[in-house]
């Protein structure tokens, strides 16, 4: 099973056109392993983003230095997975 | 479960627990209720669709599929949802029973099998199919990107490794392909309804052009009467439009197609939530989030039954 420890799901606010633009470079590095779960359209709209462990601080270095707000959305993936599955087995256990 | 009375649809389920349900529904249903296989997946599993009919031959249909993107579980469990609901409300309930004599409803409740096993059990943040692509090690294709609409135009990706990558060519994917097939050769299909998550938005054609559909005035305000049921339940806010206009542009997609072919009430719905917990939504709003839907379902088939064309 894919883990997903310390994933964590953000909220980008992109006030303008160019910092749209700015999200949508970070969407062209695959080496970020970036998941969008609401791509980049157009300023006023909210864009989400799964981000992995090991990239969430150059993530939001790369934001915090364009200016570009962000929240956590969710703090840890898998924990959240792990309650799914729980909830699931205890059902079937049921 | 020994019967779908005894089902649990307030937990997620695995596809064999889903094709059971299935099965179990048509069998103590074999009037109303009928299963059908369009295809195999890439991965050889059958595609199966729920046929609700009380008789007839070829009558005017509705078509609803729910998790042709695999990780938007709350769309597979609404799927199973629909399916007892159907059963429960017809000989009922007015509205349901009015649509049923005179239309049937197909039902894809796992519109991408392989894509939602692989969510079980290995990637639960699966979406795309997982067809192969010659060259690439990347796996899969987005199957809301495939279809014969604008294919290869901007709002899809051309990379085999993206999220939105749009396959090599149109229908190249079978569960896409399968869909495509039927659609055509039943040939009356009047309403086409896909079901997604999550952003709590009712869309309509286009995606892949800021161009205003021909229908769109009717198509805005049944959209917005669906809506208006759908929220007079819980409260759930939901907004409608184009897909172009209401969150971005996309080509391929599922009901730029359909409207293509002359399926006037193409729909996509983004159902629960708005961001909170996106495709992790908890199992605890699974029945809400299908009771809401339900009815903007049944404005949406409503409307369809009255306005023949």
């Amino acid at each position: 099973n894919e883990n997903f420890v310390g994933h964590q799901v953000l909220r980008i606010s992109a006030t303008d056109e160019a910092q749209v633009q700015k999200v949508r470079e970070l969407e062209e590095l695959e080496h970020l392993k970036l998941d969008f779960w609401r791509d980049p359209a157009r300023a006023g709209l909210p864009i989400d983003v799964r981000v992995p462990f090991p990239t969430i601080q150059s993530v939001k270095a790369f934001l915090e230095y364009h200016d570009i707000s962000y929240e956590i959305m969710i703090e840890d993936v898998q924990s959240l997975l792990d309650e799914e599955k729980q909830q699931m087995s205890a059902f079937q256990a049921r | 479960a020994l019967s779908t009375d005894a089902f649990n649809y307030a937990t997620y389920h695995t596809l064999d627990e889903i094709y059971e349900f299935m099965d179990l529904l048509v069998t103590e249903h074999p009037q109303l209720v009928s299963k059908i296989q369009i295809g195999s997946t890439f991965e050889g599993r059958p595609i199966n669709v729920l046929k609700f009919s009380t008789g007839g031959t070829n009558r005017p249909a509705i078509w609803i599929d729910t998790g042709i993107h695999s990780r938007e579980w709350v769309t597979q469990a609404s799927g199973v949802w629909f399916a007892k609901k159907i059963t429960k409300d017809y000989g009922q309930e007015p509205t349901l029973t009015a649509i049923l004599d005179n239309m049937d409803i197909f039902l894809e409740i796992v519109t991408n099998p392989d894509g939602f096993v692989y969510t079980h059990k290995t990637n639960r943040m699966w979406r795309k199919t997982r067809s192969h692509t010659e060259g690439s090690l990347c796996v899969g294709v987005d199957p809301n990107r495939n279809w014969d609409a604008a294919f290869g135009m901007p709002g899809a990706s051309s990379n085999p490794c993206s999220e939105t990558y749009r396959g090599k060519f149109p229908n190249s994917e079978v569960e896409v392909k399968s869909i495509v097939d039927f659609v055509t050769s039943h040939g009356n299909i009047k309403a086409f309804i896909s079901i997604h998550s999550y952003s709590q938005l009712l869309l309509y054609p286009y995606g892949y052009t800021s161009e205003p559909a021909p229908d769109k005035e009717e198509l805005d305000q049944l959209a917005k009467s669906a809506v208006t049921a759908l929220t007079s339940l819980h409260g759930t806010k939901f907004k409608y439009g184009s897909i172009i206009d209401t969150i971005y542009q996309a080509s391929g997609s599922t009901i730029d197609w359909t409207y293509s072919q002359g399926i006037k009430y193409s729909f996509t719905f983004e159902l629960r939530d708005t961001g909170l917990r996106g495709f992790l939504l908890p199992a605890s709003q699974i029945i809400p989030t299908a009771e809401e839907t339900w009815l903007a379902l049944l404005t949406i088939m409503d409307h369809t039954v009255k306005h023949p064309y």
